[in-house]
């Protein structure tokens, strides 16, 4: 869930 | 990182820059709608305001730098500096219409009720409808340069690469982003009727004209 929030993409 | 979101975002790259250069070369903006440039500028800012605090990648920092300059270079391209050529009687998409559903959405659908994750949510949803004044635009000139044919061909690939891309991971990173697969979705789906003109006209050799 923490993988989603922190936002890898541009 | 996987081919098809890097390919993703070197289309998106080439957009902006196509964009850019276009407004600069010929020192007009004609047949460009400075609104969808507004949007585009605002769904940068309110996606990256995590630059500073959250460092991902430097290849992650210096793309959202670039997006973030060129956005607000192209406006002031537009509104000031070759103002005169701005066709405003063309660029008449209420694009509140826009931001205030779309805000409205974010605070309702989101993965947070955090200011930065609400924030995050209004741009992905923001980005997926951001290019409809630029397609209202020409449906009511009837008609677009060819480069500006060219830069609506790479920012419509480019989200349509990231939704392979979020194939990918799903399969082998198991990551899963619904909000921005059905934003992805809907703003590639909004690029369908361009790409048939493009692929049937522009390819061809002829002018992007729409029947009027």
């Amino acid at each position: 869930r923490q993988l989603m929030l922190n936002h890898d993409e541009l | 990182m996987n081919i098809f979101r890097l390919a993703g975002d070197l289309s998106h790259l080439a957009a902006i820059i196509v964009l850019l250069l276009k407004i600069w070369k010929t020192r007009s903006c004609a047949g460009i709608s400075g609104k969808s440039q507004i949007l585009f500028a605002l769904v940068f800012t309110t996606r990256y305001l995590d630059l500073f605090t959250n460092f991902i990648s430097p290849y992650n920092t210096v793309m959202k730098m670039i997006y973030l300059g060129c956005a607000y270079a192209t406006v002031y391209l537009i509104y000031m500096k070759f103002k005169a050529t701005y066709d405003g009687n063309h660029d008449t998409f209420r694009a509140e219409f826009l931001v205030v559903p779309v805000g409205g959405l974010a605070f309702l659908v989101n993965h947070e009720f955090s200011p930065l994750e609400i924030l995050w949510t209004f741009s992905i949803y923001l980005e997926s409808v951001a290019i409809l004044p630029q397609l209202f635009m020409i449906s009511k000139t009837g008609e677009a340069e060819t480069i500006t044919t060219h830069y609506l061909f790479a920012l419509g690939m480019y989200r349509a690469l990231y939704l392979i891309n979020w194939i990918w991971r799903y399969y082998f990173e198991n990551f899963f982003d619904l909000i921005a697969i059905v934003a992805g979705c809907v703003q590639t789906i909004l690029y369908c009727d361009f790409f048939y003109l493009y692929i049937t006209k522009v390819l061809q050799g002829k002018k992007l004209s729409l029947p009027a």
